[in-house]
């Protein structure tokens, strides 16, 4: 149909056939530059928090002036944007956002904790897969988002030191070993995502994914005791799925790209 | 530089410089012509008519947009033709079988945003550049 909802005189009006309209999606996909279509485990994934955040980057693209339209996401997240608040993206994000041609969400792949050693044994571990970055893309920003809850049986004046650790080498027979990336105070009652800078070790993961071990994370009171994350408001995987610790990569294309010839 | 000498040559010729000088007027292409003159048609991609809905998160699809139409003499009756499309123009009325008329393209493209799962579920947010057609024009 042209714009005016005529059918247009060089068309003949036909449906497409089943090849056809396979070969249809291909070449679409390789606008995309997608080498096929994928295939998410979307069981619990779609109302997770970091589509969601990614929903609110795409919203603030989007209401600035970009062609695709605001309310075009899928209805499957309407109802998940009118029940959360605040809006997860800062302006911060937006700032990374102008600059970047690819933003990239990870879903934390660690499904159970591992026996760690006594001293550690409150330590959360977090893994990323960045695997399938695509060729020429380079990370401008990263960031490993935690979500804290209001801690309400503490006293208002607690605090507690979150620490962010890479974890640099891992061993057979003894503790793994652990960079400090930053540490944190926290109060006990306040409540909200918390964003650590990890762009040099998002770096290093891309450029040799052997180093990509994970992030580890440490709480201690004001007094020096170590306790559970959980015990500090922290969100983890027993946690509301909006509220789900993941991290996000800001990419800029370092090379020109042509697609290759079909 | 055509020089004196060709442009007597075309004019013995006949058939180029006669459409020259009875080329069609611009109340010619306000009528039936109009139709077929270079201009932005509509195509939206549907992203959810292709079954994409599980993992692309948004939009639903866009306007991708195409152009189609003829690029004839006078090129002041097309909107945004370029500079060249006239020398373009000029040429192909000397020399008609062997200078192709200029072409109906995109003379303005602007990006889209996708918001997609990947195979492992995390989500992209890829920028695509020059993927929707604003304006056609003749060039």
């Amino acid at each position: 149909l042209d714009g005016s909802g005529q059918v247009h005189q060089g068309f003949i009006q036909r449906r497409l056939r089943t090849h056809e309209r396979r070969e249809m999606q291909k070449e679409i996909l390789s606008i995309l530059g997608l080498p096929h279509r994928p295939r998410p485990h979307l069981s619990h994934a779609k109302y997770n928090s970091a589509p969601l955040f990614m929903l609110d980057l795409y919203n603030t693209i989007s209401s600035g002036g970009d062609t695709s339209r605001a309310d075009g996401a899928s209805q499957l997240y309407e109802p998940m944007r009118t029940t959360r608040s605040p809006p997860l993206a800062t302006f911060q994000e937006a700032a990374f956002l102008n600059d970047a041609d690819m933003v990239m969400s990870f879903v934390n792949l660690v499904e159970h904790d591992r026996e760690l050693s006594l001293q550690r044994r409150h330590h959360k571990e977090y893994k990323f897969n960045l695997s399938q970055i695509p060729e020429g893309e380079a990370v401008t920003a990263a960031e490993f988002r935690l979500y804290k809850e209001c801690v309400s049986r503490a006293f208002c004046n607690d605090t507690f030191l979150l620490k962010v650790y890479q974890v640099v080498k891992e061993h057979p027979d003894r503790e793994a070993d652990l960079f400090l990336l930053e540490s944190r105070r926290l109060w006990a009652l306040e409540e909200g995502w918390l964003e650590f800078d990890i762009t040099a070790t998002s770096n290093l993961w891309v450029m040799s994914p052997l180093h990509n071990l994970g992030l580890q994370i440490s709480v201690e009171t004001s007094s020096g005791k170590s306790i559970s994350p959980k015990d500090a408001g922290l969100v983890g995987r027993d946690g509301a799925l909006e509220k789900q610790p993941f991290m996000v990569a800001f990419f800029k294309v370092s090379e020109l790209h042509f697609r290759s010839a079909r | 530089s055509t020089g004196g000498k060709r442009r007597q040559q075309n004019r013995n010729r006949s058939t180029p410089t006669q459409e020259v000088s009875r080329g069609p007027s611009q109340a010619d292409y306000n009528g039936s012509d109009q139709k077929a003159a270079c201009r932005k048609h509509e195509l939206y991609v549907s992203f959810r008519e292709l079954g994409w809905q599980d993992w692309i998160i948004a939009p639903e699809g866009y306007a991708a947009n195409y152009c189609d139409g003829e690029c004839s003499f006078p090129l002041n009756a097309h909107m945004n033709a370029t500079n060249h499309a006239i020398v373009q123009t000029l040429v192909h009325l000397m020399n008609p079988e062997n200078v192709p008329k200029p072409c109906c393209a995109p003379t303005k493209l602007h990006a889209i945003s996708v918001l997609y799962f990947d195979d492992n579920s995390n989500v992209i947010l890829k920028k695509y550049k020059n993927m929707v057609v604003r304006a056609c024009g003749c060039h």
